[in-house]
Formats: C-alpha cells, structure tokens, sequence
C-alpha cells in the first residue's frame, strides 16, 4: 500500500511539473493539484492514466470560460475589431490573417493603421493589407490614433463595409499615459457606433510567463478584452498562461496564431490545446 | 515577497523548539515559490534550491537569531553570483569592421536594439553601420531605416534577395567609408524551424561576426530555456540582451537563459526609444525576481 501513495506523489509531481514548465503557474497549478489530491483522497486506487485524465479534464473545464457567449447575433452594425496587446506580441501580423480569412469568407473588411508611433507601422500594415486585398485607412506618422481611428470608422460606414480591424500600437500594460490612450480610443469607437466595439482582442504571445496575467488584468481595465489571441504558437511554448487567464478573468481563447503567414491563424481547440501541453 | 514569506516560515519555526534539517525544507519551499512566480524555469529552479538548501546548512540557519536575513542574504548572493561572473563588455575585432550580429525569437526586440546599440557605439566614438538582413518580414527594411533616421545612424539596405549578399556588401561599404561596426538586423525565426536557424549559422560562419546576441523578451516564462539553448547550441552565442524590462515582469528569463547557456547578459532594454538601453547589473535584476 506504502508503494502506491509513493506512485502517486511520484505522479502528483511529474504532472505538476509539466503545468509549471508550460507556463500555467503556481496558483493554477495548485488549485488543480489540490483537487487531485482530493479524488486521490476519495479513491486511493487511481492510476496515473486516470489522475493525467482528471488534470485534462480540469484544465478544459478552465477553457470553457466565456465560450458560451462565442456565437455572436447576426448584426447589420459595423463590426468593429480593436486589437490590442504589448509590444512585438503578434497585433498586426494575426489582424492580416484575420483580414485574409474574412474576406475568404466573402465578408467585406477595412484596416485601421492606428499604431502611428512605431517605426514603419503603417507600411507594415499596408503591405499586408495590399496582399489580402483590403483597404487600410492611415493617418501622418505621429499623428492621434484616435483621429486616425475615428476616420477609419467614418470610411468603414460610407464604404459599407462589415468589419472594421483596428491595429494598435504595442504598449506595456504598466505605462499609464499609453493605456489611457487606449481608453479614449476605446471611447470614440463606442460613439461613434453603437455597441462597438464587439470583439476587442488582446494578442498574446504564448512563450509569454506569469506577467501575461497582469497583461490581461490591465488591457481589461482600460480597453476592455472580449478573448485572447495567443499567437505564436508554433514554436515550442505551450501558453499555459491562457490557462490562468481564463481562471482568474474568465477571458476565452479565441485564436491561436501558428505562423507567419496568411493562413496561419486557427480557432482555438480546447482540446487540442490541452492535448498538446501534455505532449 | 521573499523578505515576508520566510518570515512567516521562522516565526511559525520556532514553536519547534531545536529545529532539525528538514525543517529548512519549509524555508527552501517558500524561494521555490517566488522563484517560479517570477518565471525562473522549473528545473533551474530545483538545482539553484539545492545550492541553496546545501549553503543554508552549512552557515547553521536553523541556529541562528536572524535565520531570514541570513537566508535571503545567501539566496541574493547566489543570484548574483550566477547572473553576474565575467565582465560584460562588447568584444571588438582588431580588424575593422567589426560585427555585430543580433539574433532571436519572433518579436523579441533586435531591429529597436540595433538602433540602440548602434547610439550607444557613436556614443563610445566607434562609427556604426546598420544592416538589415531581414527579406522576409513586411516593411522590416523600412522599419531599420527609420530606426537609423531616427537615432542619427547610417543604415545600409539593398534589395538583394539574400542575408548573406547583403551582409558582405555591407562589409565592402564600411571598409570603403572607414565604419569600424556594422550592426547586423536579422530576422526573427522559431528555434525550432531547421531551415531558418542553418541559415543564421551559415550566416554566421561567412560573416564572422565578433559578436553573436541573443535578444530575448524578458516576459519570457519557462520556454526561455528551449529557446536560448537551441540558438546557443547552434550559434555560440556571444552575449544576451534582454528586452522591455520597462515593464513589470519579474525577468527570471534572466536567470534560466544564463543558467543554461552560461554566456553573459550584456545589455538590458529598457525601453522603445533609442537611448533606452542600458549595460546589466545583477543586483538590479535580483531584486525584481525576488519581488
Ligand atoms: N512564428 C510565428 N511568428 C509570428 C506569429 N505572429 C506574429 N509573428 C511574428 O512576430 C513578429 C512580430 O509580429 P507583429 O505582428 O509585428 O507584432 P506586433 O504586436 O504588431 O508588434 P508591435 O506593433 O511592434 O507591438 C513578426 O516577425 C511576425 O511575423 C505566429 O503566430 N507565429
Ligand atoms: N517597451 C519596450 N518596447 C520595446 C523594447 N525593445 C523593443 N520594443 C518594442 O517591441 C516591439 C518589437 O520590436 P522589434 O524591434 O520590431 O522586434 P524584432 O525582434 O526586430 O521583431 P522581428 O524582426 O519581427 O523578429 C516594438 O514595438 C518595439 O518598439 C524595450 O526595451 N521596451
Ligand atoms: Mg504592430
Ligand atoms: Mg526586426
């Protein structure tokens, strides 16, 4: 009997392990490890197949969070995307892919360059908007985001056009003067069209560690997040992270972005996603 | 935060009355958990608490009157002495120019570093030259021209297809017009795409750079191993910069991209404006882990 609670502690450890090294956190991580050890409790004789079956169900149970509110009402409102997220984290490459998909889906959408601050910004976003076949509305280098934001909604309603993606520029969630910035952005959107934005999205970069959590936090005080992007996928981190988001925020995944190109964006699969932390 | 917790831990200690080895075990959980909340990896973790643990009895903590301050002293020391060592200074070649290569992840921050690294050069009276090798993100060769503008620098762009043709005729431009560095951009790639990262190590034997960065994101959580060991296996890296450390994360990257590639952090960027970058000191980053 000794041997099986050893090959429990033993198992209890190597699962721990492998929630920590995929950047999922110590509180996540124990609040899961704690109800294990409480089915352990309630029956001593689970193998360590079952126990890693109860942490995958555990975690998919996290990921359910907001998913319900996934399926969006038919609207003729413009839908007006805010992409938001710190610096290099994936903004304007996932908005192309997001622009690629749309217009697949024969849906007709305008890009905001709204990052007026960084260097060469906007012709990045400019020569993915020429690739996909989608207009972009810019401003002057330098110029207020905001105005730049507010012209591109006016464009985007004259146009007729269903989908407004507005990119962002990279900010870290600390510095209050950029996050204010966000707001009045914000703000204006939600003035000029009713109900907008409907989908603001904070791209997150999945080797991202525990301050991925005060990213979601901050962006959610002043921008507002509707789900999380986590791009970037396809090297070797698993975003765990997301996994403590969705608990503490109740924050969805919505997409994973898993390359540099066009097509390289996916709906997030819980399941798939839970799979491949434990591979 | 580490000060408070092994308070908590003593305090509650000393109703034991003559405490014996495992109860350090208590203490060592408590730096365990700062540690990984401040994204040290998992398993550098474990090696750094049994360096710790094997310290702490052996100056007899459990005997002493102040058992905190004396295990958060040999915690800090031992940070320091992993993160800091060797001087961090850039190597230069004798015969100009020399290289200097930025590589690294996605995202992490080399083309705003060249631009950086390039101020903090002319400011040390050395005439750099920026290079862009970067043919495959959108506007990247714009990106590091207006970075170059913007910070005063010359940059050198053609639109030939290849890193290493462009690298080269770089080289030929700063011989001809007396550049003694060229800062060369390179393109962010995965550490797991085989093609992109034989294509930096041909890069780099070609061009032989007298320094090879790693630029890494210090938000980084426990991939900073993967990562840095990859780039370090196939390249030698020469030096770390560590990025965005305006921010709030707590930068344990630091510690498991040291610990694992054993190369110095030379650099730390502390913001997106071409003077914010800054030479590494460890006590700073040891007081951000430790919270
Ligand atoms: N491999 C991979 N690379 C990605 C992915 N998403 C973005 N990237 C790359 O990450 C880098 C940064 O992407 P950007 O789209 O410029 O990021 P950003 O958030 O807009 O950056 P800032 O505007 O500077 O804050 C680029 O080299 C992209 O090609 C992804 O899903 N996978
Ligand atoms: N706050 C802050 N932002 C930084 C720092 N270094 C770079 N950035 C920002 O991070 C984002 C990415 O920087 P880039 O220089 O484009 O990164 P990169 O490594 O060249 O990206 P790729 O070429 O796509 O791999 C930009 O928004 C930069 O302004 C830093 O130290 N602090
Ligand atoms: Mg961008
Ligand atoms: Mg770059």
């Amino acid at each position: 009997f000794k041997g099986k609670r050893a090959f429990q502690e033993a198992a209890l450890e190597q699962l721990e392990e492998i929630l920590i090294e995929a950047d999922v956190g110590v509180a996540t991580t124990r609040e899961i490890i704690d109800s294990l050890q409480e089915k352990i409790n309630k029956e001593p004789s689970l193998s360590g197949s079952a126990l890693k079956e109860h942490v995958k169900d555990h975690i998919l149970s996290l990921l359910q969070v907001g998913r319900e509110a996934a399926t969006q009402l038919p609207s003729d409102a413009l839908q007006v995307v805010l992409v938001v997220g710190v610096n290099g984290s994936g903004k304007t490459t996932t908005i192309a892919k997001m622009a690629y998909q749309l217009k697949e889906e024969g849906k007709k959408a305008l890009l905001c360059a709204a990052d007026t601050f960084r260097a060469a910004a906007i012709e990045q976003l400019e020569i993915w908007a020429e690739r996909v076949g989608v207009g972009v509305v810019k401003g002057k280098s330098g110029s207020d985001p905001a105005a730049v934001v507010f012209d591109a909604i006016r464009a985007a309603i004259a146009r007729g056009m269903d989908f407004l993606i507005i990119d962002t520029a990279g900010r870290l969630h600390t510095k209050r003067n950029l996050m204010n910035e966000l707001e009045k952005i914000r703000r204006i959107i939600g003035r000029e069209v009713t109900g907008a934005p409907q989908e603001v999205l904070l791209v997150l970069d999945a080797m991202t560690g525990q301050n991925g959590i005060s990213q979601a936090e901050e962006f959610l005080k002043f921008s507002g997040v509707t789900g999380v992007v986590l791009a970037k996928l396809d090297g070797t981190a698993k975003g765990g992270v997301a996994v403590a988001i969705a608990r503490s925020f109740g924050l969805p995944i919505k997409y994973v972005g898993v390359g540099e190109g066009l097509d390289d964006l996916l709906e997030f699969s819980p399941p798939e996603f839970v799979e491949a932390l434990f591979s | 935060r580490l000060t408070e917790r092994l308070e908590q831990v003593f305090k509650r200690l000393r109703g034991y009355g003559k405490l014996k080895e495992h109860h350090i075990d208590e203490a060592l959980r408590q730096i365990r958990v700062v540690l990984l909340e401040a994204d040290v990896n998992f398993k550098v973790v474990k090696e750094f608490i049994a360096k710790v643990k094997e310290k702490s009895l052996g100056e007899r903590v459990l005997e002493s009157f102040t058992p905190t301050q004396q295990v958060v002293k040999i915690v800090r020391d031992e940070l320091i002495e992993l993160l800091g060592g060797e001087k961090s200074d850039l190597i230069f070649s004798s015969k100009a120019p020399s290289i200097l290569m930025l590589v690294g992840l996605q995202g992490s921050g080399k083309t705003t570093t060249a631009g950086k690294l390039g101020k903090w050069l002319r400011k040390r009276n050395h005439s750099p030259l920026l290079v862009s090798t970067d043919v495959h993100r959108p506007a990247a060769q714009e990106q590091l021209k207006v970075v170059a503008e913007e910070s005063g620098l010359p940059v050198f762009s053609d639109n030939s297809s290849s890193p290493l043709k462009v690298c080269f005729n770089s080289v030929k431009i700063a011989k001809r017009e007396g550049y003694d560095v060229v800062v060369v951009d390179t393109a962010g790639r995965m550490h797991v795409n085989k093609e992109l990262m034989d294509e930096l190590s041909i890069l780099k034997k070609e061009i032989q750079p007298t320094e090879v960065l790693f630029v890494a994101d210090a938000m980084t959580g426990q991939d900073a191993v993967r990562s840095a060991k990859v780039f370090n296996e196939s390249l030698d890296l020469t030096g770390i910069i560590l990025t965005k450390l305006d921010g709030d994360a707590r930068g344990g990257a630091a510690l498991s991209i040291k610990s694992v590639t054993e190369k110095p952090i030379k650099f730390i960027g502390v913001g997106e404006r071409y003077d914010d970058l800054e030479p590494f000191y460890p006590e700073r980053i040891v007081s951000r882990i430790l919270g």
